[in-house]
């Protein structure tokens, strides 16, 4: 790989390529970029994140995380479109200038390094972390359960061998425990997208309760902007609203973490899955969903910075 | 490797919440090994399962014999996971 101009955005890569990609745009941009290791996971790989920021500290931040579910790979790679996307746009698109010259964008593009390298080399169809605890008959803990968000209630599961098993108690993974550090610790988060796929999905708190949140009325009509944004590139169509609302009781889940820890713009996605193929989107259609994605982000991100709180 | 061989996805309407319940039921079997790709939520609304070979043929009978309306949204789960992998090769190779 030489240069991030000649790297080839609409396939998938492997985490090597994708962590060469990050060194690279971090080599090339080092104004503008900068890598952050923020833990290890389970098996000791690096939890990388990137930070795009035009100075200041601890200045007013917008997280987006890519891929905790590991198998969903147009996730991971629409994290690294995004990163040069930032990188490029900066000081050409006005709205994503003022964006940068405000605040932080911290892009974590493998929230689940174990778990996507081992969809590249044993399993394609591995979701969750890999962490083995003990007395438990299975591997891995889904790590959209294990937030300390109504931890252990409907929607999640105690059976370590399910999908949706929610580990021994809140935190247990270290992915999950990096994260709640990081933004504990940074203490100045004012959005925090965390991005999924498949089934095309705009989604606010809550997932552990029916209660509505205190924003619904604000999440609910900037859902609404943000998905016809997304619509207007490719007519791709998406449904929105709170978790139980739109899906069903899901516990444990990021954003409402996220979200009753005083993060208002606190949102998350289900991407792609035209043509039916599910996890397995045909390679062809990362570009085109990074793009339409890119316009929601890009009006949660600008009603987060003329919305100040 | 794990490997898919004879898998397919499913892609399930519930016409109604009867039909629901018994697709839920399903999501219950553990004996099935059952992989849902996107949970059964309302009706009307779409469910994928990735379901083992092994299962296919009682999953396919439940379905029918409560009425439950399905196609195969992928036919041969592993054929797209080589295409995939291919895919792959090919563009490092470029």
């Amino acid at each position: 790989l030489q240069t991030t101009e000649t790297f080839n955005y609409a396939a998938y890569h492997n985490l090597d390529e994708i962590n060469a990609f990050m060194d690279l745009l971090v080599t090339e941009k080092s104004n503008l970029v900068s890598k952050l290791q923020i833990g290890k996971s389970y098996e000791g790989r690096p939890i990388n994140v990137l930070k795009f920021s035009t100075g200041g500290i601890k200045r007013p931040a917008i997280w987006i995380d890519t891929g905790i579910h590991s198998r969903e790979w147009v996730t991971q790679a629409s994290g690294v479109w995004f990163a040069k996307k930032i990188v490029d746009s900066y000081g050409k698109d006005p709205s994503l200038t003022s964006i940068l010259n405000n605040f932080d964008i911290f892009l974590e593009i493998v929230t689940n390094p174990d778990g996507f390298a081992f969809t590249h080399s044993q399993n394609r169809m591995w979701r969750k972390t890999r962490s083995h605890h003990s007395g438990l008959s299975c591997i891995g803990v889904d790590p959209n359960r294990n937030w300390d968000a109504g931890f252990g209630g409907p929607g999640s599961s105690g059976n370590s061998c399910t999908e949706t098993y929610r580990g021994p108690y809140a935190n247990s993974e270290s992915e999950v425990k990096a994260i709640v550090d990081f933004v504990q610790d940074h203490g100045n988060i004012k959005a925090f997208i965390s991005i999924h796929s498949y089934s095309q999905l705009l989604l606010y708190p809550y997932g552990y309760t029916t209660q509505k949140a205190a924003d619904h009325e604000e999440l609910d009509a900037l859902a609404k902007k943000a998905v016809n944004a997304l619509a207007s590139l490719h007519g791709t169509k998406y449904r929105y609203g709170s978790i139980t609302a739109a899906i069903y009781p899901a516990s444990g889940g990021t954003i409402d973490w996220t979200y009753d820890q005083g993060i208002k713009y606190s949102y998350t996605f289900e991407l792609r899955d035209t043509g039916r193929h599910g996890f397995l989107l045909p390679a062809s259609q990362i570009v085109p969903t990074a793009e339409e994605t890119w316009l929601a982000l890009m009006v949660i991100m600008e009603h987060t910075r003329d919305h100040p709180y | 490797t794990e490997t898919f061989v004879g898998q397919q996805v499913l892609r399930i309407l519930p016409e109604d919440a009867f039909q629901l319940e018994k697709v839920m039921e399903l999501d219950a079997s553990e004996k099935l090994q059952l992989d849902f790709w996107r949970a059964p939520t309302y009706p009307k609304s779409p469910v994928d399962v990735r379901v083992p070979f092994p299962s296919l043929q009682r999953v396919k009978v439940f379905l029918e014999s409560n009425g439950i309306q399905y196609d195969i949204m992928i036919e041969d789960l592993q054929s797209l996971i080589d295409e995939e992998k291919l895919d792959m090769a090919r563009q490092r190779s470029v």
